[in-house]
């Protein structure tokens, strides 16, 4: 799962 | 002013049954299920991760169908020999989310 907003929504980061 | 999807209907087809395949819940595939199809491009994450970036238009972490489609496009266009823009050009955005 990834928090909305921020680049964290980028499973490739 | 309309624009047709540069995603061909026969190339979104084939996009859509891969995207059924790897099983989506509600309609949407999360980053976990798409990171190994992308990864089994052999691109370089750096580009995977700006085809996410250009594809994940709402930024939910999570693909939908066109979305998953504009993500498959920039990959196979990339394995081609093509360039992954650096913003997604007009008529590559879905017409739903126009």
């Amino acid at each position: 799962q990834y928090p909305a907003g921020g680049s964290s929504t980028n499973p490739f980061l | 002013p309309d624009l047709p999807w540069v995603v061909k209907p026969e190339e979104k087809m084939k996009f859509h049954s891969i995207f059924d395949s790897l099983g989506p819940v509600g309609g949407m595939l999360s980053g976990d299920k798409v990171k190994p199809v992308l990864l089994n491009s052999k691109l370089p994450v750096d580009i995977l991760g700006r085809v996410w970036e250009l594809s994940d238009l709402d930024r939910d972490g999570m693909l939908d169908k066109d979305e998953f489609s504009v993500a498959m496009y920039l990959v196979y266009r990339a394995l081609e020999g093509e360039p992954v823009p650096m913003s997604l050009p007009p008529p590559l955005v879905p017409p739903s989310k126009r």
